[in-house]
This record gives structure tokens, sequence and C-alpha cells, in this order.
């Protein structure tokens, strides 16, 4: 971060601070500084509230999401929710459900995470709280089975939505994504175009292993949108940022609690407020 | 690497009598931006890299050694300082021994719980004995009690309309009564920020005996590791933290951050979803990792 500009050095700091701490990154946070330094404007008024300003005008326009031709939801319209472990795919599914059942929907839920112990009757809970069928199978047995048969049954049944519950895996496991890639093809097997849309999880109280974990998520099952969970913490959720920047999938959701209403579509003037607050 | 960028800008140093000013601020602007990339928390890096500074002002470079490697050196031991020596925890009570498992949602409490259990089971010949005291999430006292069976240790029956804190010490009532001389407590995650559910942890620790207190955190942590850990230091007697999820390739700033903060020690290190894999805490090895 060189010295060689008109805004005073002490401000340069703070402004920096502001967005390491916010978990933005030292790569985002060099670039949007660049930025801020080569601009005539922000040269030319120091005061640190102009600049953030500016700053913020400058992460809204990576945040904002370019207007999407809305595809109406295909019948059933079968989405799959993954990421790494613990950062709230099984509770954000049964929000999402919430929501969707609010909106009329019948929904039905596919329990394959069949690893982790009390990852089906936490879904159940979910789905029966809702209102939404819950399909599982034996513990152990294929996710990828289980994905099948829920899709099937959601076409049967003349399902709206079929929400696909995985279970959390650390991005650098190869076996592990190789399993979700398998899924993802299962479930265009069982439905020719599903699933339609991927979501990755992203927990706001972690730093920049999120773009990897995005960037790793990405390549292996084309994402279309992130939900970031846990902003109701005193954690910014900043790595969001870099990874619209780098990748361009959307937020769609944010998380902001444990409890059933506690999910708001994401808002990019709020989140950005709330960044540099 | 960070040994070369060191090495790069030290280098013609070589021969010189002190490590000047303006060459220890370069090489520490380099160091600081590493840091803050492995996400140890800013103002802590800020005070590291000060602290550096102070010893390597000054300090002569020897002829036998080069100055990068003399700021190696001066760096490698103040972070050592910091991260420690690997420290077994100390269970030298009168039974039961009671281990409370805290720390913020999905950082790994219950799958840790379980794998203390295995550990001091198979490895430490004790007697555990563990408690559900999450009510709240979904199934939680299912996935305990699932792990508990799995590795054939005796569980509290703990009912979701249960109050935690009289969990506990019904718990710690029946342990006594029957000889686990280890009781371990899975409590549910919460914000360092939620003053209701910080009092429920504060009541726990008043109305039972716990001999040690360990905040679970996960090694992807970012920059509120420090206020997370700096809270539930202060708000509750936390003796010793458990690092989870190191099998990522998370680089793990949060440790030193923890460490700084909180001066406690990390005793353990989750490597995995198995509840073998747990391991002890190597302070060295994460602090060639934060280094990158
Ligand atoms: N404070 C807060 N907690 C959340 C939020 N979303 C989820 N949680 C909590 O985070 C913890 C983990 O949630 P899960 O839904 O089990 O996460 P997961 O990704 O399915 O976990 P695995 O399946 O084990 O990988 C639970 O205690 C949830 O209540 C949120 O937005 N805010
Ligand atoms: N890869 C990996 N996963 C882990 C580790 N420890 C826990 N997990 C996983 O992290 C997720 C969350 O673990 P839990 O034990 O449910 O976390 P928790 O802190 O009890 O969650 P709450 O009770 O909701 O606050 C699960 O998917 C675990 O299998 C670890 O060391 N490595
Ligand atoms: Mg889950
Ligand atoms: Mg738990």
């Amino acid at each position: 971060l060189a010295k060689d500009n008109e805004i005073n050095e002490a401000v340069l700091s703070e402004l920096e601070e502001i967005l390491i701490g916010a978990d933005m990154g030292v790569g985002t946070t060099q670039k949007l500084l660049r930025a801020l330094k080569a601009d005539v404007q922000a040269q030319n008024h120091g005061e640190i509230d102009l600049l953030k300003e500016y700053l913020g005008e400058e992460i809204y326009k990576i945040l904002r999401a370019p207007s999407e031709d809305f595809e109406p939801p295909h019948r059933p319209h079968v989405m799959m929710i993954v990421g790494v472990n613990g950062v709230g795919k099984t509770t954000t599914i049964g929000k999402l459900s919430h929501r969707l059942r609010q909106e009329g929907n019948k929904v039905l839920l596919a329990a394959a995470d069949t690893f982790r112990a009390g990852a089906v009757d936490q879904l159940k809970v979910w789905g029966d709280r809702v209102g939404a069928t819950t399909l599982s199978q034996q513990d152990g047995s294929d996710p990828a089975a289980v994905a099948f048969d829920a899709v099937r049954a959601g076409m049967a049944r003349g399902m709206d939505r079929v929400l696909i519950d995985t279970a959390g895996r650390l991005h650098t496991k190869v076996n592990l994504m190789e399993e979700l890639k398998k899924v993802k093809r299962v479930i265009d097997k069982a439905c020719p175009g599903a699933p339609h849309e991927v979501w990755l999880v992203i927990d706001a109280t972690q730093g920049q292993n999120a773009l990897q974990q995005a960037r790793m998520f990405h390549g292996a099952l084309n994402l279309t949108g992130i939900i970031l969970t846990k902003l109701d913490s005193t954690a910014k959720g900043g790595v969001a940022v870099g990874i619209t920047d780098e990748l361009s999938v959307p937020i769609t959701f944010i998380g902001v609690g444990e409890k059933i209403e506690d999910l708001r579509p994401f808002a990019s003037r709020e989140f950005v407020d709330a960044l540099l607050a | 690497q960070l040994s070369d960028k060191f090495h790069d800008i030290l280098d013609h140093l070589k021969g010189r009598g002190k490590l000047t000013e303006d060459h220890i601020e370069q090489t520490l602007r380099q160091v600081r931006l590493n840091l803050l990339e492995a996400d140890v928390n800013f103002k802590v890096v800020k005070e590291f890299c000060e602290q550096v500074k102070a010893k390597a002002m000054g300090s002569e470079v020897h002829q036998s050694l080069s100055p990068d490697k003399q700021f190696i050196k001066i760096f490698h031991q103040q972070l050592t300082d910091i991260m420690g020596v690997p420290q077994e925890i100390s269970l030298q009570h009168k039974p039961p021994v009671v281990i409370l498992l805290c720390g913020l949602q999905g950082s790994g409490k219950t799958t840790t719980a379980a794998k203390l259990a295995r550990y001091f089971k198979e490895e430490k010949k004790r007697f555990p004995y563990l408690v559900p005291a999450d009510v709240y999430r979904p199934a939680a006292i299912e996935q305990l009690k699932t792990l508990a069976t799995r590795i054939d240790v005796p569980y509290y029956d703990t009912h979701p309309k249960d109050n935690p804190v009289k969990v506990c010490k019904k718990a710690v009532a029946i342990a006594e009564d029957r000889g686990y001389d280890l009781v371990i407590l899975d409590t549910a995650g919460r914000l360092q920020i939620d003053k209701e559910m910080m009092k429920e942890l504060g009541k726990i620790q008043s109305k039972v005996k716990v001999h040690q207190s360990l905040l679970v955190v996960d090694a992807m942590t970012g920059q509120e590791a420090v206020n997370v850990a700096k809270s539930f230091h202060d708000l509750l007697n936390i003796g010793g933290v458990v690092l989870t999820k190191m099998d990522g390739d998370a680089r793990g700033g949060a440790a030193l951050s923890v460490k700084y903060i909180t001066g406690c020690p990390i005793y353990f290190a989750g490597i995995g979803e198995k509840v073998e894999d747990l391991e002890p805490f190597y302070p060295d090895r994460v602090a060639s990792r934060i280094l990158g």
C-alpha cells in the first residue's frame, strides 16, 4: 500500500483496518484502496466519511447482481445445498422450506447426508416444522441414491420444490468432492436439467478460506447461488465480496439467526452499510 | 515463501553493523500482509510486528548469520513465544473431573465431545460420561447419543424440554454415584454477544464444579476470532482451546489470535470428522502453517 498520494496516510490506514477487520481480505482491500487513491474526487475530499461512501459505492458495484431473467421454476424445481462442515446448510434448508411453504409450495426434503450422526433426524425435525415431506434412507446409504429417489418422488407426487441436504465436507477432500459431483449427475438422471439450483452455504464467521471453498465448489459443481449465514454474529462476512468479484455467483439469501424465520433475501445496500459501519 | 522474501530484502545487509529500521520496516510489511492473508486478526498482527521490530532494532548482525536469517530467528522466536509449547490438559482433580465445551455455532463441539471421550477412554484409561446439554438444536441430543453409543461410552439421558443447567448438575451427581471419573458437557453453540446464552454457561459453571472449560474454535475462523475468544475468556473461566477442522487448507491464523488474546493453551486439534480424528495440538506446526 504505497505512500505516494494525496489521501492522508492515517485515513488510509483506518480504512484498511475497517476492510480487513470485516474479513474483506488483503487482495480485495488493496484493490479497493488502489481505486480510491486513483480517484481524483477521493483525493480532494480527505474526510473519512466521504471516503467510506466512495468505498461503499465500489463494493456495491461488485455485489450488485446483474438483472437476471428470472426463470420460472421447473416442476419440481430442484435445489442442491452444499458447503463445508457446520456452516448452516441443514438449518438454512429448514428456513428456505418455511419461506417456500408460506408461498404455497409443496416441498420435499432429501436427507442426503447419510454420514453424520443425527443429520437425518435434524432435517426431519425441520421438515415437520414447515410441513414438508422428508425422505431418507438408512445411515451410510449412498447419498446419490437418496437424491435420485427423492427427485423421482418429487416428480411423482407433484412437488413444487425438492431441496437436497448434503453432508458437510472440506473442499480439500477429493473423494468427497467427487461424491458431490456424482450426486449432481444422478439428480440430472432422475430429472433432466436438475438440479436447477446449486447453492453454496458460506459461514460469515469464516475468513479467507471461504474464498477457496467457493472456488473449489464452483469448479466442481457450477454454483448458481451463495447463502451467507451467521450474519447475526459480530462477523461482517466481507469475504463474500471477494467471492462475488472473482466468481460472479450471486448471493441469494443471508442467515441472521437460528430460528425458522431468520432468513432474508440478500440486500446489497444494507450489506455494504453494515460492512463499513 | 516468506523466508525468500526476507532474503531478498535483507540480503544486502550482509556485512553491515545493524539491521536498520528501514529494512526492518520493509520486511515487516511483507510479514504483515502474509499474516493478514492467514486470517490473523489485524490488531494482533500490528502488535506482533511492533514486538518483532523492537527486538530486531539494534540487534547486532552477527558475522556468522546473514541478516535475513537473523531476522527470521527473531521473528520465529517471537511467534514461538506466543504460540507456546505443546501442553497436556491437566485432569489432576478429585473425580469426577468435569470438562465443559463451549463456542460458536457449528464449531465442532458435539463431535469434539465424543472425540475427547474416546481419547480419554482408549488412551488414558478413564471412564468418561457424555452429557448432551444442548436442548435447542434439532436432534443435537440424538447426535451425541449416537456418537456415544458408537464408542461405547455412557451418556446422560437428556430430553429436549430439560433445563441445561439442571442437566449438568444431575449428570455430575450421577457420575459421582456410578464412579465415572470424567464428565464431558456438550453445550449449544452461541454467539458471544448473546447475553442470555452466555449467562447460561455462567450458571452451569456456578452450579457445577467445572475443572476445564474449553473453547472450541473452527480453524477457518476469520477476524472475529479475537472478539469471540476475548468475550468467552472474560465472561467465563476458559482454561483451554480446541481448534477444529485443521484437516482443511485454512492457514489457521485464528490460532495465533486466540492464543495471543487469551493466553490459553490450545490442547487439541480436530483433524477430521471421525471420532478418532483428534490429536494433541502442535504449536510449531501451526506456526509454520500460518506463515505459509
Ligand atoms: N447464529 C446463527 N447460527 C446459525 C445460522 N445458521 C445456522 N446456524 C447454526 O449453526 C449450527 C450448524 O448448523 P447446521 O444447519 O447443522 O449446519 P450444517 O452445514 O448442516 O452442518 P453439517 O451438516 O454438520 O456440515 C447450528 O447450531 C445452527 O443453529 C445463522 O444464520 N445464525
Ligand atoms: N473436517 C472436519 N470436520 C469436523 C471436525 N470437527 C467437527 N467437524 C464437523 O463439523 C460439523 C459441525 O460439528 P458439530 O459437532 O455438530 O458442531 P457443534 O459445535 O456441536 O455445532 P452446534 O452444536 O450447532 O453449535 C459436523 O459436520 C462435524 O462432522 C474436524 O476436526 N474436521
Ligand atoms: Mg447438515
Ligand atoms: Mg453441537
